[in-house]
């Protein structure tokens, strides 16, 4: 349905029948039939419509729907056009002098239920009136507010609005209290509950975590989702965003982000598919698929639908870290390890993957990189970025084997962490005994 | 494919101008729609109205155009909006 942005402040609304259609239908039938149309709107939300006499002018008297029947130009900028075409219009509520007024093209052969020669005026009236309480026209199907002639009702007395329609009044003035939709069970209608009772307030619950517990690092895994950085711990995850600024120096639940993720388990890598965009997290031996923050139904899948087996055989139960490589566009996965190679561009749609021949291979390719990283992402020019504990060492693009990568503080150049007075080293990959004063 | 007549055609784009399908004429600048512009028009018609989304003046649409309605605009200042909405991203 559609709102016009126009409502009646009040509930009591008056309405008035200034003039008569010149076609077969007699005034006492007209009255009836104008009556009933009001109340299919009133059946379902708390409008009382009160009938006024007319003065018989088009002066201030008659109400807030005056109703009348005109042929052509009828003075108020939207004239008629004879038989067909157009047959009614009325105007949103408002505090103009014809807010709520009903015209009928008069040109036509109104009827009560009559055959395709004639309009149905009930019908008709039901729409306009609709307009006159604020409704637009509906695009839905079945809606008494399409724009087009939908013909007659077989009944009026039983008639009863659809649901888009009554979902668009009780939108401006609320449910009445003994309307059918508000008793469910009651009668045949199939229609869902018009308003489902919202879920359990669920307030904001800050984590208890500790200042230090973003600056301490070893993250379950980073991703670079959409040009944003994201670190998972726990059940927790700090985001950076494009210019290197945290959303919050407080973490954020990953289940009230990621809509269908499991709750009680941890993230061990993300990554963000090149081809279309789509989000997948490895927990365990399963993975998600999620178009933006919601889980594609299907999902999780087993990780076997991967292929990856080691260089012993064996299947691959859990992922440590997974990235696409600027370099090349290719798609890596690496555990315990060893490392596999996907070409993505292919199988768009299929969930069996086949990583590439001659994989897998072992981490130590990746010189001067730690062979066990918590995840890799891409950033800056194209280069690889390996996390470990609370360091990260960058791999220039393309670049493989670099002969020596001096390790940086993650807390401190991403997650704003003030610098230690003093720090220990890490271990240099590759080569142990050797130390470095990296800070 | 036989393309409308002309008379077909302008009544066409007054109806979806009518309609609020396209923006009114503008007689100071003398206003020519784009081709693609009045297709455009004619698909979201077609789609508001439930039919398929041809883009062309096909049977169905010139049906649906020959039905009778009421005549309170589907698309409410769709291209003001737009046109107001440009202008202060501006």
């Amino acid at each position: 349905y559609a709102l016009s942005g126009l409502k009646w402040h009040k509930t009591d609304l008056t309405w008035s029948i200034h003039s008569y259609p010149t076609s077969s239908v007699s005034q006492g039938m007209v009255d009836t039939l104008i009556a009933h149309a009001l109340k299919a709107w009133s059946d379902v939300a708390p409008i009382n419509f009160r009938r006024q006499q007319s003065d018989g002018s088009r002066g201030e008297g008659g109400g807030d729907i005056r109703v009348s029947f005109a042929k052509l130009l009828h003075n108020d900028g939207y004239p008629f056009d004879g038989e067909g075409g157009t047959l009614a219009h009325a105007f949103f509520p408002g505090l103009d002098e014809v807010s709520g007024d009903t015209h009928f093209d008069d040109h036509e052969i109104w009827s009560y239920g009559g055959d395709g020669s004639t309009t149905d005026l009930f019908t008709v009236a039901v729409h306009e009136f609709g307009h006159a309480l604020g409704l637009s026209h509906s695009s839905s199907d079945p809606s008494i507010m399409r724009p087009y002639y939908q013909g007659p009702v077989e009944d009026i007395r039983k008639f009863k609005l659809e649901l888009d329609d009554r979902l668009a009044i009780q939108q401006l003035y609320g449910a009445r209290d003994n309307a059918e939709t508000d008793q469910p069970g009651v009668g045949v209608d199939p229609d869902p509950p018009l308003f489902p009772s919202p879920p359990p307030r669920r307030p904001t619950k800050y984590p208890e975590l500790s200042f230090n517990e973003r600056c301490q690092g070893s993250f379950d895994a980073v991703a670079n989702i959409r040009g944003e950085v994201f670190f998972f711990k726990g059940e927790h995850f700090w985001r950076t965003k494009r210019d290197g600024s945290l959303v919050s120096l407080r973490p954020a639940l990953i289940t009230n982000f990621w809509m269908g993720l499991p709750t009680g388990t941890k993230v061990d890598a993300v990554y963000e598919r090149k081809i279309d965009s789509r989000i997948i997290f490895f927990i365990g031996s399963q993975y998600w698929v999620f178009k933006d923050t919601t889980a594609m139904s299907g999902y999780p899948r087993p990780l076997s639908d991967w292929k990856m087996r080691t260089q012993s055989g064996e299947l691959v139960d859990r992922v440590d870290a997974a990235f696409i490589w600027a370099h090349n566009g290719k798609t890596y996965l690496f555990s315990g390890g060893q490392f596999w190679r996907f070409d993505e561009s292919q199988n768009r749609e299929g969930v069996i993957k086949e990583p590439d021949q001659q994989y897998p291979r072992t981490n130590d390719l990746w010189g001067g990189m730690p062979t066990h990283m918590d995840d890799i992402i891409t950033w800056g020019e194209g280069d690889a970025y390996f996390f470990k504990d609370n360091f990260y060492w960058v791999l220039e693009n393309g670049g493989i084997n670099q002969e020596y990568v001096s390790p940086k503080s993650t807390s401190i150049d991403w997650l704003r962490c003030p610098a230690p007075p003093t720090t220990s080293t890490p271990e240099i990959p590759g080569n142990p005994k050797q130390c470095v004063c990296a800070f | 494919r036989a393309s409308p007549d002309p008379n077909q055609y302008s009544r066409a784009v007054d109806w979806l101008s009518r309609y609020g399908y396209l923006p009114p004429p503008d007689p100071r600048t003398s206003k020519l729609q784009t081709k693609e512009g009045i297709e455009q028009a004619i698909r979201v018609m077609q789609r508001f109205g439930g039919i398929q989304e041809t883009g062309l003046m096909d049977k169905e649409t010139l049906k649906l155009m020959s039905t009778p309605r009421c005549s309170l605009p589907d698309i409410v200042g769709g291209e003001d909006m737009r046109r107001r909405r440009r202008r202060r991203k501006r």
